[in-house]
This record gives structure tokens, sequence and C-alpha cells, in this order.
């Protein structure tokens, strides 16, 4: 059938009434991902290469849950994690816990190819991360008033979020499991 | 969370993922994306990218199940993807997008939404949020 392509921004309980003014920058970035990835595969880039590309500019936009959106930890902290797999060759790379790393997926990328390892997490991955030039930003790029405020919402709430899970009144505890509507 | 999956011509398949994670979610908690044959995996017959709760997908092993589909249970992509996130876990709780070497599309989840977009050499593509009905 020839090449193909899929992505995703996440999912989760999307309100059906998104207000237009957050559903139409979403679409847009999604559909501009769409059309970098689908450039790079015809002009016969490897799917690696095309994974990571759309990934990247994935994660550096602000609507998503990933790099420069990323959300915050009960600590009030960002922890981003990302991993990278070949289909061909098996060969992969993942990283956790990264607090300054601006594209998470590349560093992935980096683990796979120049380490004999899969994965790498929280301080040595950031290590890792310097010692290989990887662009990195203070935390106020990624810790931004509008994450502060879901976090905010969501201890009020007593609950955690999943990507797109409105904030409603606080939920029976259940078993301790998390509501995401 | 945020993925892609591609395969090209010669079916040469990736998967990428990457995540901040949950919103309040405890320091230190680690989620699927990272995990391989959970949030990510690719092989010579398919490559899938998951999100959701990653508690979930990672009990289910779910990228890994749409790969073990295809190739024990010889389903296509669109049924092996359908079964697995079927099989994953309670309703609202995970989607992935998935491709398989010789070019199929599949992005089924079973939350309200998730955002999506695909596009295929015979021309198809797709860019949605919703159901489509």
């Amino acid at each position: 059938m020839g090449w193909a392509i899929a992505l995703h921004g996440g999912g989760g309980d999307i309100p059906i009434d998104l207000p237009d003014e957050l559903r139409i920058p979403r679409e847009t970035a999604l559909r501009h991902c769409l059309d970098l990835g689908v450039s790079a595969l015809k002009s016969g880039k490897h799917p690696l290469d095309v994974t990571e590309l759309v990934v990247r500019e994935l994660e550096n936009h602000p609507y998503f849950n990933a790099g420069k959106g990323s959300v915050l930890t009960a600590q009030g902290t960002i922890e981003m994690e990302a991993s990278i797999m070949d289909g061909k060759t098996k060969r992969c790379g993942a990283v956790s816990g990264l607090t300054t790393v601006v594209n998470p997926v590349s560093l992935a990328r980096l683990v796979m190819e120049k380490t004999p390892h899969i994965y790498l997490a929280f301080n040595s991955a950031e290590a890792f991360a310097r010692a290989h030039g990887v662009e990195t930003a203070e935390s106020t790029y990624f810790i931004t008033p509008e994450n502060i405020e879901r976090l905010k919402q969501a201890k009020e709430f007593n609950r955690v979020q999943l990507d797109y899970t409105a904030p409603t009144p606080k939920q029976p505890e259940i078993g301790g499991d998390s509501q995401i509507g | 969370t945020v993925g892609c999956v591609a395969v090209d011509s010669a079916g040469n398949t990736a998967a990428a993922t990457s995540t901040g994670g949950y919103v309040n979610k405890m320091a230190g908690r680690i989620g699927d994306s990272p995990l391989i044959g959970a949030g990510t995996y690719a092989n010579h017959l398919c490559a899938v990218s998951a999100t959701g709760i990653g508690e979930y997908i990672i009990r289910a092993t779910l990228a890994r199940e749409v790969a073990a589909l295809m190739e024990y249970k010889g389903l296509s992509l669109t049924e092996a993807a359908a079964y697995a996130v079927e099989q994953s876990g309670p309703r609202g709780t995970c989607g992935l997008v998935a491709v398989s070497a010789n070019g199929e599309v599949a992005m089924p989840y079973n939350t309200n939404g998730m955002f999506r977009a695909c596009a295929r050499e015979d021309g198809y593509t797709e860019v949605a949020i919703w159901p489509k009905n």
C-alpha cells in the first residue's frame, strides 16, 4: 500500500463542546505536523527521522502535553519522558524524569545511538543531555501560568488529570484510583 | 502525550512517543510512554504509539499486544489495534495510533476523544478529535 503516517496529540475526556479557541489551534497544529511528516516521507526520509521530526514539532507546541506544553507533578515540577523505536532493527531509546531538555524525543534517540543502553532517567539523563549539547531551557520555559492553574484545579478536586479531562467537583474516593472522567 | 508512527514505501517502520505525564502525578512516577512495549513499539510488522492512563497501558503492554496479535493470530492492523484497545482496560483509559509495514493505518481509542491525524500514500488523510460519526 505504500507509505503511511499517523500521529496523536493525546486523548482523554475531551469535552465535545471544547470552545473553538481551544479546538482550532490544536487541529491546526495536528494538520501542520501531518504535512511536515508527509513531506519528509515523500522526500525519502527514514521513518525514524520522520517520527522524531513530527514528535519534536508536537513537543514544541504548547497545546499538547509534552515538551513545552508539559503538565506539572504534584510538586509543581516538570518530569518529561519519551521513547523511540526502529521496527526493522528493533533498536530503541527512552528517557524519563527530564526537567530542562526541550525535545525529549531527540534525547531518547541519542540514548539509542550513542549508548549501549535503552533507557536513561532523571539526573543521569540530564547529565547525558548536557554532555551531548542537547538544547535545554530554564524551567520557566516549561512551567507556565496555564499549567500552574491546571495543577491548582487538579489539587482542588484531588485528582490526577489525563491530558484533556475538564476539572469537575471532587469525586468520592473509589479505591484511591485516579478519576479521569 | 504526543506520538507519531510512520512507514515508508520499503516497509520500514518507526514509532516515537513523548509526554509530560499526568497533572498532579507523584514525582518520580514513570508512565507508559518511555516503556518499550507499553506506550511505544515497532517491529517488522507495525509501529504503535499509545496515549492514556499509563498504568493501564503498562499492565496491558498495549503497543506490543498489537504486534503480537498480528504476528501470532494473523489479525490485520485494524483488527489487532481495536482488540488491543478494547481488552486493555475500562472505557476512558487509552488510545493509540499505528501503521503496518504494508501501509495500513489504525487510530482506535476508548476515551471520548483523541487528537489524531493520519495520511496514506493512496491519498487518504484525516485530522480529527472525536468519533467521525
